[in-house]
């Protein structure tokens, strides 16, 4: 079978569906000041997951709140400056009328996923940390 | 209540795959 880090090699999507993978790549990340771009794609993941069952909404809502303050608000954040000003915008609207929707986070997502697989995911293949644990 | 950092954290781990 193949090893798991050749995967990781054939798309983004390989390496963040191995946990050795992401450990990995978030070291990496860690290393280059932007282990947010991840872990706000993985928040964008699980906030999409959360199920809407009784007295979640203000789970969800909490939950919207801190990913809009820990990532999008402050304009100087790696996560930030890498989103369309549109996306932001439409984000914050959606905090602001309190109108929670499991989807508001996807455009963003898809921004920084685009980012990582365009930009960190090609030097992370390269980087001695990848190279060195293959 | 969860802290708004704790509950970030959760939301992040609960995204990730499990262990092989």
């Amino acid at each position: 079978p193949t090893p798991p880090y050749l995967k990781w090699a054939e798309s983004l999507h390989s390496l963040l569906d191995d946990q050795d993978g992401i450990h990995l790549f978030r070291t990496f990340l860690k290393q280059e000041d932007c282990a947010d771009l991840l872990d706000f794609w993985f928040a964008c993941s699980g906030f999409r997951k959360l199920e809407t069952s009784e007295g979640n909404e203000e789970k969800k809502l909490k939950l919207a709140k801190a990913i809009y303050k820990k990532y999008i608000l402050d304009s100087n954040g790696i996560v930030s400056r890498q989103i369309k000003p549109a996306t932001k915008s439409f984000i914050k609207d959606c905090v602001v009328r309190l109108h929670i929707d499991p989807a508001m986070f996807d455009q963003a997502q898809t921004e920084i996923q685009t980012m990582m697989e365009e930009n960190t995911y090609p030097v992370f293949l390269k980087s001695d940390i990848y190279l060195e644990y293959t | 209540l969860d802290s708004e950092d704790d509950l970030l954290q959760k939301c992040i781990t609960s995204a990730m795959p499990k262990q092989r």
